[in-house]
């Protein structure tokens, strides 16, 4: 299966992965 | 996270002594959500480094040069910035542009994909996505139409596709539009 992400998802690990 | 593809992100320095190769580095690769802020967040933002700089995000094994075999049939849709644009628009357009790539925001036609390209240039700075096979009319105008959406462009402005047969003959500011979206 095609792992694509939205936007939404995508941005939504930025500042979970900034704060480890 | 995995990500459909592992991508390498480049990057190229103008120094005239050396030749253009020299100039261009890859500097790592990475195939998570995770590692991609990780590299995201350590690495300096487009509109703070310095005339002649490139960052490059490719599909690992393909080159960022128009001769890798991937590239050389192909083109990029092309956005060129004014100079304020720099501290306006730029980072929030190539970060756009980055999760279109990574998240393989063109559908089927994601796998027409190489890579993009920012260049940082006093005249003007530019991000392009490149794609493969410019004769493939359906899927070019279909990621044009949705990389110009992503990118929240008014329906009043206008973007082209250039071959890079006809940018690598031509100075790029002549280069013919093949497609318009």
């Amino acid at each position: 299966e095609k792992k694509s992400y939205d936007r939404e998802f995508l941005l939504g690990f930025q500042f979970i992965v900034a704060s480890m | 996270h995995p990500l459909q593809n592992r991508w390498a992100l480049w990057f190229f320095k103008n120094v005239r002594s050396q030749p253009w190769q020299c100039n261009l580095r890859l500097v790592t690769t990475f195939n998570t959500v995770e590692d991609f802020w990780s590299l995201y967040s350590h690495v300096q933002l487009a509109s703070k480094l310095s005339s002649g700089c490139d960052y490059s995000i490719f599909k690992d094994g393909i080159e960022p040069m128009w001769e890798d075999s991937r590239n050389k049939r192909g083109g990029r849709w092309l956005i060129t910035l004014s100079k304020q644009q720099r501290h306006s628009d730029l980072d929030s357009l190539w970060l756009e542009t980055l999760l279109c790539l990574i998240g393989e925001a063109f559908d089927d036609y994601s796998e027409e994909v190489c890579g993009a390209v920012i260049n940082i240039r006093a005249k003007g700075d530019k991000i392009a996505i490149w794609t493969r096979e410019a004769e493939n009319r359906e899927a070019v105008t279909y990621i044009g139409k949705v990389y110009k959406e992503r990118l929240g462009l008014s329906s009043k402005v206008v973007i082209g596709y250039q071959a890079h047969a006809d940018t690598a003959t031509k100075s790029s500011s002549l280069t013919k539009n093949k497609f318009v979206v």
